[in-house]
């Protein structure tokens, strides 16, 4: 009861995370969080779409209430008044923060992020997040294109540092000022990358040689896959990389040697945003606050890397709705913390160790709309009530479940689920 | 097996939007007022079964009469869902099994 929350939600991140079983990625970070967590395996989105995913979690509803499939209408306007995650908490005694992409930004959040019905205070955007898709890509003939494939030299971007490096940096301030203030705070930190354009710091292209990078093991198009569910992947096409390969619509394929190339960047964007997670998490310990600080790790959707002959998000498959989830609650996911115990140490994706394992693991299958009544109950807040079968005159309903109940109480292994009888 | 208890199996919806059944550029974002196809998918551990039905953008009705593809997938001897049994299975008998 009265703990801090940091919801840490990732743009398009599927669980390429050792902690998920990848054994190419190198996430040393979120592999130690996952180590002090109870660790989902069977989560998804309700759309792999960006706003209308974190218009549906962060409201509790589903894309069929909130009535936003695209980009283009505000909830409150346009299906109902909708209470979010974090107005609850906010209405709840919290200081409710937002860094970064957590809503999606412009129409579908009001261009506001739902200030002030969310956030105690207005969110904060990096002011380097209006280049994401400028020409800052050099290519082999010295030029600068908008690429998707895209490791910078930091130091040549415009202002010298890239979006999730400054949003790191201001949740890292925001927890000092928190630390100081003595408020229970609910401070959500919206991380881009890996989304397109994959642009990130180029030595993190050192971890994954070109050699150790295979293609998707099914990179074909599925004999039985119906028309309607293949998505052709149009926003890749349009980055100058792309275009130049001159590839057929809407079945491609991509060049065998480009495909290793984007799955490589994506790994690379992976270990970048790593470090930004080991960052803030090595600040929630210096500033001494790890000890009563949830931790939810999570993602909006997840992203295809070459599967079913498909890249990008748009579909139903598992690879673009499974998302990682997981859950660090101290004293419950583990034994409490003795105050000044460090939990999270930086840990260097260059220096990688191997060997963490989730504290526990749950297989059952649960779904990002259950996270806001998850987090009220975790939280000691009253749970939201279930909606009912029409809900769009109801401010305060959800349409998850709360999925506490697949927690181990005890803090110990969360044990397999049994099958069978009780 | 008829000696295990039927657990609570939870289930997760997802859904994805389509102007049309064939590929074309807006496939992957269309406008809502260009929807006119939904893919609901239902999954478990065990199965991902996913119906394309006529969806009407206007008053957001979905029309489970109309049906304009399925997929379905085994998790356990099809992990990668690349092998779609959807029309293996006689009209709605595995639809009602699995519900």
């Amino acid at each position: 009861d009265g703990m801090n929350i940091l919801f840490i939600v990732v743009d398009d991140l599927r669980p390429v995370l050792g902690c998920y079983g990848d054994k190419l990625v190198k996430s040393p970070n979120i592999d130690q969080l996952a180590s002090q967590s109870v660790v989902f395996s069977n989560a998804y989105a309700q759309q792999a779409l960006c706003a209308p995913s974190r218009v549906s979690f962060l409201t509790g509803r589903r894309p069929d209430t909130t009535r936003l499939y695209d980009f283009y209408s505000y909830w409150r306007v346009h299906a109902g008044n909708y209470s979010t995650m974090p107005q609850y908490f906010k209405e709840n005694g919290y200081v409710t923060l937002s860094v970064g992409k957590v809503f999606h930004p412009g129409v579908s959040s009001n261009y506001t992020d739902d200030y002030p019905y969310s956030w105690s205070i207005p969110p904060f955007h990096p002011s380097t997040e209006k280049y994401e898709n400028h020409k800052t890509c050099r290519g082999k003939d010295g030029r600068l294109y908008a690429n998707l494939v895209c490791p910078v030299d930091v130091t040549e971007m415009p202002g010298g540092t890239l979006p999730d490096i400054q949003s790191t940096e201001e949740a890292i301030r925001l927890l000092n000022i928190m630390k100081t203030n003595k408020q229970k705070f609910f401070l959500a930190v919206g991380y881009h990358k890996p989304h397109v354009p994959l642009r990130y710091p180029q030595e993190f292209l050192k971890l994954y040689p070109l050699e150790n990078i295979t293609l998707a093991p099914d990179p074909w198009v599925p004999d039985k896959l119906p028309s309607v569910a293949y998505n052709p992947w149009t926003d890749i096409r349009q980055r100058d990389d792309v275009e130049a390969l001159n590839v057929s619509f809407p079945y491609g394929p991509l060049p065998d040697d480009f495909q290793r190339q984007i799955r490589q960047s994506y790994y690379a964007a992976v270990s970048y945003l790593d470090v930004q997670v080991g960052l803030l998490l090595n600040a929630l310990d210096n500033v001494g606050l790890s000890n009563n600080t949830m931790v939810v790790f999570t993602a909006d959707h997840g992203w295809s890397l070459g599967e079913h002959g498909e890249w990008a998000k748009y579909s139903n498959f598992d690879v673009a709705t499974r998302v990682p989830l997981m859950f660090y609650v101290p004293g419950m996911t583990t034994s409490s913390v003795t105050h000044g115990m460090r939990i999270f140490p930086f840990l260097d994706p260059f220096d990688h160790i191997v060997g963490l394992v989730p504290q526990g693991q749950s297989k059952k299958v649960v779904e990002l709309v259950s996270l806001f009544p998850t987090l009220a109950e975790l939280a000691g807040l009253q749970v939201p009530p279930a909606c009912p079968e029409t809900s769009f005159h109801v401010a305060l309903c959800t349409e998850g479940t709360s999925i506490v109940r697949y927690f181990n109480a005890s803090g110990a292994k969360v044990e397999e689920e049994e099958e069978g009888c009780d | 097996d008829t000696d295990k208890c039927f657990n609570e199996e939870p289930v997760a919806f997802s859904q994805y939007p389509r102007p049309a059944d064939i590929p074309q550029w807006n496939s992957d974002k269309p406008r809502l007022k260009d929807i006119r196809i939904m893919g609901y998918s239902m999954r478990t551990v065990d199965y991902r079964y996913t119906l394309w039905v006529q969806f009407n953008p206007n008053n957001f009705s979905a029309n489970f009469e109309d049906i304009h593809a399925g997929e379905l997938y085994m998790m356990e001897t099809d992990p990668n869902q690349d092998h779609n049994i959807y029309n293996n299975t006689s009209d709605g008998w595995f639809f009602k099994k699995i519900l």
